[in-house]
């Protein structure tokens, strides 16, 4: 028996509307742990990496490993008749080809229920190394987002340029060019608010400004976004979800021919 | 200019 219960259910109509755009299907991984996603995009230029922790949910039981394969657009379908104040179950049964997804109104006055078929889906488990960035970058969620939609107006590429002085993004194309710096905050009162950089060595990547975007879709469940970078490796673009877990971009940069 | 790299490569199957 599989069951997973969240009164916060809005975290993951959020969630799959922060992969739905990159993947078509993926297998969500449950054991006593919690859940884990990890797919690559049909091009394989990124990666979703999602984690929600067991001791982040409302009731959380999971007697046996089990991984569900899921069409995601199926699932997001579904999440968008749950409410946004609606508490979520997800449960399924041992070995069973279905799950049900229960929404229940804060009042309990209305209670939905909707059972999906599973798919069985035979997708490479990948693992990701551990890996020392040059530059990390924290900065507001909505911010990055912002910067990521204005500079695709001008070029396909995204160049992010991170020194101690800073975090320059800049796109150049045919209506001309366009850098958008960010300092350091120089005193932090609210952390949320605060671009803070650390960094071992200066390093200038250049990315698609299609996946960024992409991956911008998530900045409803966390007001940080963190980037970290090192040369020649992928970009990783985490948001962390209060008290449950994190979803985690990984991003192949663009290569100079 | 610059072309698209891919992920293959940097993750290993496990």
């Amino acid at each position: 028996m599989f069951e997973a219960r969240l009164l916060r259910g809005s975290i993951l109509k959020k969630v799959l509307e922060a992969i739905k755009d990159l993947l078509t299907q993926a297998t969500f991984d449950c054991d006593d742990s919690g859940i884990q996603l990890q797919a690559m995009d049909n091009s394989h230029v990124s990666l979703v990496s999602l984690q929600l922790r067991a001791d982040g949910f409302d009731k959380y039981r999971c007697d046996r490993n089990i991984s569900m394969g899921m069409n995601l657009n199926s699932v997001a379908k579904i999440l968008k008749c749950a409410g946004d104040k609606d508490t979520v179950t997800m449960k399924a049964q041992d070995n069973a080809d279905t799950v049900t997804f229960v929404f229940e109104s804060p009042n309990q006055e209305k209670v939905s229920d909707y059972e999906m078929k599973l798919m069985n889906l035979d997708l490479e488990h990948l693992g990701i190394p551990e890996t020392e960035y040059s530059c990390t970058i924290r900065m507001p969620s909505a911010e990055f987002a912002r910067i990521c939609r204005d500079l695709s107006q001008f070029g396909d590429s995204m160049v992010i340029a991170c020194t101690k002085e800073g975090v320059k993004f800049s796109a150049t194309g045919e209506i001309g060019s366009a850098n958008i710096k960010l300092a350091q905050t120089a005193s932090v009162d609210k952390e949320e608010e605060a671009v803070i950089i650390e960094m071992d060595e200066p390093v200038t990547l250049t990315f698609a400004c299609q996946y960024l975007n992409y991956f911008t879709k998530a900045t409803s469940l966390s007001p940080q976004v963190q980037l970290s970078m090192s040369a020649d490796v992928p970009l990783v673009v985490e948001y962390r979800i209060q008290d449950i877990g994190h979803i985690r971009y990984y991003l192949a940069p663009k290569i100079e021919d | 200019s610059t072309t698209q790299g891919r992920l293959d490569g940097f993750f290993t199957v496990v």
